[in-house]
């Protein structure tokens, strides 16, 4: 039982529905599949990556027979019975069709049609059989294919680039990103899904879909996902965006290797006063580069009198066991006294390397 | 790996195995840090929990321990959000190992790609694992020196599915040297040119069915485009802020 791996032995019966993944197959007339299918594939998965499901869209576009890719989804996500649970064949009029119109297609490029699409498996189609048959009206395309208006099927990939690929050339019709049901990136060709425009990841050059995607107020500052939260609970150790992104990249080294640490909004400096190894450590490490290779004092240079924001280590720090350095300084009421800032060089651990080949005297 | 070679004891020291009872080795994995492991998202599907698998470093015969062998629990399974099982995007997962690993001369991290930095077509680099190798499963690791292909040569071989920017491919239009079934998870490292550390660019995801006649390069999750959210996982689960 791939599902349930821990439950299963002889006695269980490990048929059950799913609902269908492969993309190849997501317009059939059904929406629910069991493994394994017809071609021995133990999942969709597995069949995502076969061969057969890169070989049946390749047919397809040969034109050889109207149904073969709804043939080819019987096989690769059967449909599932929902009171058995069990899969529920082809019929043997659509396996045979769909092999004598396309199987001499594939040999004319050396390739074999399925071992395993052996027909007299199939039932004979009457009226106490259940198997599967086409309605006229099945998509003859899966959804990774272009239809072209005359009928035949393209790869979706073909639809828009440039060249002729429908014999009736329809797939470089309206090939705006509108016309495909898709949203244009801003400044470029590029076209993607709606559900894709702000939703925390970035897909359009220079961020366009995921810009003004928030309202947030002046007190407030937009998360990853575009929540808006209190500027006061930005990096202060503790999440509060649903993607903890207000507390991503709070540290850094600046010029000079100063660290600096971003609260509320804007940068601040740690006051050197009561940093220890131990905080070094921790900023390194915290940053992804290792260990303190150095750590030093610097003044602040007199040039910026007043004008510094500083955050000071924490006197109860250490209980803090397990918080981020943005989660253990706090704000007070007076400047740095030393006004020493904290500059960390860090050094990467070593990654990369391989044991010397030793050497053996011969 | 097809067309591969058994690999030498402790040159890749940074391939770990995943494995799971009953079966042992389900798919490879590669350690970044004392307590951090990459593996492709695919390998845990229907196998979600951490209680289930163990990370083993340090191993090169699968079917006899190793002195320098180290086994690891699992204690957290990142998968990418965005992981789409149905066209294999997004293939990446990171792996929290219950203690940090001690780094001998057969184990040990490798390491990850800067911003932006990605290998160039026609460089050549290498893939390793215990995963088919077109005739048996091996028990001693293998290792394919395979070549970088450009993402439009290689959207050439599989004009079925889309390769994305999350993806890298590598290997030989006749597929003589390529991973297989069982190699999922598993690195391809590239040496730099300077210095001679090795850089972790891929990690085995997908490909046409290795064993057949349809040929073609292998797939690679591309380790650059997801290196910021590598980072971003390892600190927010280091610190508990998730």
């Amino acid at each position: 039982c791939p599902s349930t791996p821990s439950t299963c032995d002889a006695r269980n019966n490990c048929s059950h529905c799913e609902p269908i993944t492969l993309e190849l197959c997501m317009n059939l007339p059904y929406n629910s599949t069991t493994y394994p299918n017809y071609l021995g594939h133990a999942t969709q998965s597995e069949s995502s990556v076969s061969w057969e499901s890169s070989l049946f869209p390749a047919l397809v576009q040969t034109n050889c027979y109207k149904y073969l890719m709804f043939f080819a989804c019987t096989m690769l996500v059967p449909k599932c019975d929902s009171h058995t649970h069990q899969r529920v064949p082809p019929c043997r009029s659509l396996c045979r069709s769909s092999k004598e119109r396309c199987e001499s297609v594939l040999g004319i490029v050396g390739l074999q049609w399925p071992e395993d699409t052996d027909c007299n498996q199939f039932p004979e189609d009457g009226p106490s059989v259940t198997c599967l048959l086409p309605d006229p009206d099945v998509d003859e395309c899966s959804p990774s294919h272009f239809k072209c208006r005359s009928g035949r099927c393209v790869l979706s990939s073909k639809r828009c680039d440039g060249h002729m690929d429908c014999d009736d050339d329809s797939d470089e019709d309206n090939c705006g990103c509108v016309e495909r049901g898709l949203w244009e990136c801003p400044g470029t060709r590029l076209c993607i899904k709606h559900s894709m425009i702000c939703d925390g990841f970035p897909d359009c050059p220079l961020l366009k879909d995921e810009n003004n995607c928030s309202v947030c107020e002046d007190n407030e500052l937009a998360c990853n996902n575009h929540q808006c939260i209190h500027r006061t609970l930005w990096c202060d150790g503790t999440k509060h965006c649903s993607d903890s992104s207000d507390e991503w990249d709070c540290v850094s080294l600046s010029e000079g290797s100063v660290v600096t640490v971003f609260r509320t909004g804007v940068d601040y400096h740690v006051c050197g006063d009561d940093w220890t190894m131990d905080l070094s450590q921790l900023t390194c490490s915290q940053l992804g580069l290792g260990g303190p290779a150095s750590v030093s004092l610097v003044p602040d240079p007199p040039s910026v009198p007043g004008r510094r924001r500083w955050l000071h280590v924490h006197p109860d720090w250490r209980q803090r066991n397990g918080s981020a350095l943005q989660g253990l300084l706090e704000k007070r009421g007076h400047a740095c006294y030393s006004r020493n800032r904290v500059s960390l060089h860090c050094s990467r651990e070593d990654c990369g390397l391989r044991p010397a080949v030793r050497l053996y005297k011969r | 790996i097809l067309g591969g070679r058994v690999s030498r004891p402790g040159r890749w020291p940074w391939q770990c195995s995943l494995q799971s009872d009953p079966s042992g080795h389900i798919c490879g994995c590669v350690l970044i840090g004392k307590k951090w492991a990459l593996t492709v998202a695919h390998c845990f599907e229907g196998r979600e929990s951490a209680d289930l698998w163990k990370v083993v470093l340090g191993i090169n015969n699968l079917d006899h321990p190793s002195p320098y062998l180290q086994t690891r629990g699992v204690e957290s399974i990142i998968v990418h959000p965005r992981y789409n099982r149905a066209v294999v995007d997004y293939d990446i997962s990171v792996v929290e190992l219950d203690r940090e690993v001690e780094v001998t001369g057969y184990v040990r991290p490798v390491c990850l790609p800067g911003n932006g930095q990605l290998p160039q077509p026609d460089t050549y680099c290498y893939i390793t694992g215990w995963g088919h190798m077109g005739n048996r499963m091996p028990f001693k690791l293998q290792e394919g020196e395979v070549r970088i292909i450009s993402l439009s040569q290689c959207q050439s071989y599989f004009d079925m599915k889309t390769i994305t920017s999350r993806m890298l491919c590598a290997g030989y239009e006749a597929g003589t040297v390529d991973s297989c079934m069982g190699d999922s998870g598993g690195p391809l490292v590239c040496e730099e040119p300077h210095g001679g550390s090795w850089t972790l660019y891929g990690l085995t995801s997908w490909g046409s069915v290795c064993f057949s006649k349809v040929l073609g390069p292998g797939v690679y999750s591309n380790v650059t485009h997801f290196t910021p959210w590598i980072h971003r996982q390892i600190y927010l689960h280091t610190f508990h802020l998730h």
